[in-house]
């Protein structure tokens, strides 16, 4: 038997919008220690983890391993169902070939419940080794979504380079040159405003912009978000999930052809 | 020139 609730619906909402534009589908392995998810988008250039702790939840059981093959499409039209404050609860009973998602209204007045039909999917696991990060930098989630989103009209592509003075975007392309450039946040009165970077050396990456602002869903989620950045290694983009988890997305690099 | 590299260069299967 697996059970699983939180408290507000809105969540797992945001945590769907996060995934879903990279992920047609995804199998949710759950235990006893919570709910994984491990999938590389469709062209096999980023992948997505995402980490939901059994003591984030308000009510967690999970008697034996379950993987979940889930169709995040269908997914999605359920969870529209649900009022943002519902009270959403996940079961499946063990071997179960369909999984019940049941929203209940703050005042219990009305209930309904989904049933959907589990997919065996066919998913390779990567393992993904230890890194020692030449650069990490912590800055607002929002600034990072409207960066991405600023210089996707420049390139296909955008530049990421770190010194420890700050971290600097750039992108090329026919309409000219940009660039952002954000030094280290001195003193902030709210955390969540700041920029700090933690440099052990200086580090110039190139990525792809689609897969960037694709990860950039996850921003409700998050008022920061961290980048890990090493030479020709992906670039790991955390959100964490208060209380909850987190999600991150490695995003291979593109290289000197 | 630029190419993208797939994530599977970096990691390998379990």
């Amino acid at each position: 038997m697996f059970e699983a609730r939180l408290g507000q619906a809105t969540i797992l909402k945001k945590i769907l919008d996060a995934i879903k534009d990279l992920l047609n589908e995804a199998t949710f392995d759950c235990s006893d220690s919570g709910i994984q998810l491990q999938a590389m988008d469709n062209s096999h250039v980023s992948l997505v983890s995402l980490t939901l702790r059994s003591d984030g939840f308000d009510k967690f059981r999970c008697d034996r391993n379950l993987s979940m093959g889930m169709n995040l499409g269908s997914m999605a039209k359920i969870l529209k169902c649900a009022n943002n404050e519902d009270n959403v609860t996940m079961k499946a009973q063990d071997n179960a070939d369909t999984v019940t998602i049941m929203f209940e209204s703050a005042n219990q007045e009305k209930v309904s419940d989904y049933e959907m039909k589990l997919m065996n999917l066919d998913q390779e696991h990567l393992g993904i080794p230890e890194t020692d990060f030449s650069c990490v930098v912590r800055m607002p989630a929002m600034e990072f979504a409207r960066i991405c989103r600023d210089l996707a009209q420049f390139s296909e592509s955008v530049v990421i380079c770190c010194t420890k003075e700050g971290v600097k975007f750039s992108a090329s392309g026919d309409v000219g040159t940009a660039n952002i450039k954000l030094a280290q946040t001195g003193s902030v009165d709210k955390e969540e405003e700041a920029v700090i970077i933690e440099m052990q050396e200086p580090v110039t990456l190139t990525f792809a912009c689609r897969y960037l602002n694709a990860f950039t869903k996850a921003t409700p989620l998050s008022t920061q978000v961290q980048l890990s950045m090493c030479a020709d290694v992906p670039l790991v983009v955390e959100y964490a999930i208060k209380d909850l988890g987190h999600i991150r997305y490695y995003l291979a690099p593109k290289i000197e052809d | 020139k630029t190419k993208q590299a797939g994530i599977m260069n970096f990691f390998s299967k379990k």
